[in-house]
């Protein structure tokens, strides 16, 4: 049930007007104590952007320089604040990424500039500021979303890694392909008991979950696209610095599962339509390890195929896998002095960092492109569930 | 349309950084 005496819809003119001295009861109710767990989930996506968007024109329109600014702080801070207290929750840093950036989104589809109005209806371009140019805040906001989005990023990897080693490399699915240890191996304990352990399965669950939320919060597809590329660089490059690190994972049947891995994840990018997104170019040097752990490793010709197969892997990985490979049976060898001596002549013009491990830490640059709305801001009711009774619609 | 070729006015913003420093939570944050 909308909060005010109900009107035709086109009496309204997309702005909610508000007392200066409820301020921070807006923001109190719709930022600070919102749970996007709660009350939110049966929001439309981005309602708190759109009605922080309305109050605002209604500050531009009454020509009200500081009720802006204020307006527009008092925002920024909430979001801020909200975030340090519940920063390592998940849906509450993707639910406030997506809102950033539909306000975001909202102050260039309304700025009145040319470059943004392009899929405007008549109407939208109606409802644009009329009196405040907010470039500069504009700029503020973007530098918000980027410390969301880190913290999103970070949130998704506290998550995520504990699950990589065991689900991308310990624990195997593919029945009869190991039974056999690597002689004099033993098998590594894990600090996890068994019922509690990882599965890729677990893996792909979590990815599930993570996309889910953010498809609910109506975040930007383009914007998904850039989380799931980074999660899947979080994968790849956790899983190959611990099979740089441990010789019981550098042997055929472990290339065989890595593999096989990799095709289940690719298969969930296939499955959310985000083939296209970069991820799986992402896991490149985690396939060419597993390849080299399956490949022929004797002869020149070997060492040839190999040199031209492993261009995601520097020389210093390519060594150490040849290194710690261990084989499983009778029927291998380990890999000769003189084959790891020959490939290393071969690759000694690369130009490269002799750095062995990745970077886990690395975060790509992201960029948040203009998604314009082709939502009604007159349409825009406001649930009770808000207790926002005292904004006016005009 | 608007309804005048009035440019806009450009509302100088403070940086992130100088926004938390106007504490807007003082009253509340303060032990």
């Amino acid at each position: 049930r909308p909060v005010n005496i109900p009107r035709r819809e086109k009496d309204f003119q997309g702005m909610l007007e508000y007392k200066k001295e409820d301020e921070l009861k807006l923001v109190k109710n719709l930022i600070l104590e919102l749970k996007p767990r709660g009350v939110a989930v049966n929001l439309i996506p981005g309602l708190p952007a759109y009605i922080l968007f309305m109050c605002l024109r209604h500050a531009d329109y009454v020509n009200d320089d500081q009720r802006v600014r204020s307006l527009l702080t008092c925002t920024i801070n909430s979001i801020k604040k909200i975030l340090k207290k519940r920063g390592d929750d998940f849906e509450t840093v993707s639910f406030w990424l997506s809102n950033t950036c539909r306000f975001l989104h909202c102050l260039k589809q309304y700025s009145g500039d040319d470059q943004f109005m392009k899929h405007n209806s008549t109407k939208q371009n109606d409802h644009c500021l009329s009196n405040f140019d907010l470039a500069e805040y504009r700029q503020v906001l973007s530098d918000l979303a980027i410390q969301i989005y880190q913290q999103l990023i970070k949130c998704m990897e506290n998550i995520l890694q504990p699950m990589i080693v065991s689900g991308m490399l310990e624990h195997e699915t593919i029945q009869g392909v190991s039974g056999v240890k690597p002689t004099g191996l033993r098998k590594r304990t894990s600090s996890i008991a068994d019922e509690g352990t990882y599965t890729l399965e677990s893996i792909l669950r979590q990815l599930s979950a993570f996309h889910s939320i953010m498809c609910q919060h109506g975040t930007d597809p383009e914007l998904i696209k850039q989380v799931v590329k980074q999660q899947f660089y979080i994968i790849g490059a956790v899983t190959l610095n611990n099979l740089l690190l441990r010789k019981d994972m550098c042997s055929w049947s472990k290339g065989m599962q890595i593999r096989y891995n990799v095709s289940q994840l690719e298969e969930w990018l296939r499955e959310k339509n985000l083939m296209n997104c970069g991820a799986k170019e992402t896991l490149e040097p985690l396939i060419q390890a597993a390849q080299l752990l399956q490949v022929k490793k004797k002869t020149d010709e070997d060492a040839e195929a190999i040199c031209s197969m492993c261009k995601a892997l520097s020389t210093a990985q390519i060594v150490k896998v040849l290194n710690l490979y261990t084989p499983l049976n009778e029927f291998e060898e380990r890999v000769s002095v003189t084959f790891i001596r020959t490939i290393q002549t071969r690759l000694r013009d690369r130009m490269e960092s002799p750095q062995l491990l990745m970077d886990t830490k690395m975060i790509y640059p992201v960029t948040f492109p203009f998604n314009p709305s082709s939502l009604a801001l007159e349409t825009i009711q406001i649930p009770t569930s808000l207790n926002l009774n005292f904004l006016t619609r005009v | 349309p608007r309804p005048s070729s009035r440019p806009r006015v450009l509302l100088k913003a403070p940086t992130l950084q100088e926004m938390e420093e106007m504490n807007i939570f003082e009253e509340e944050d303060s032990p």
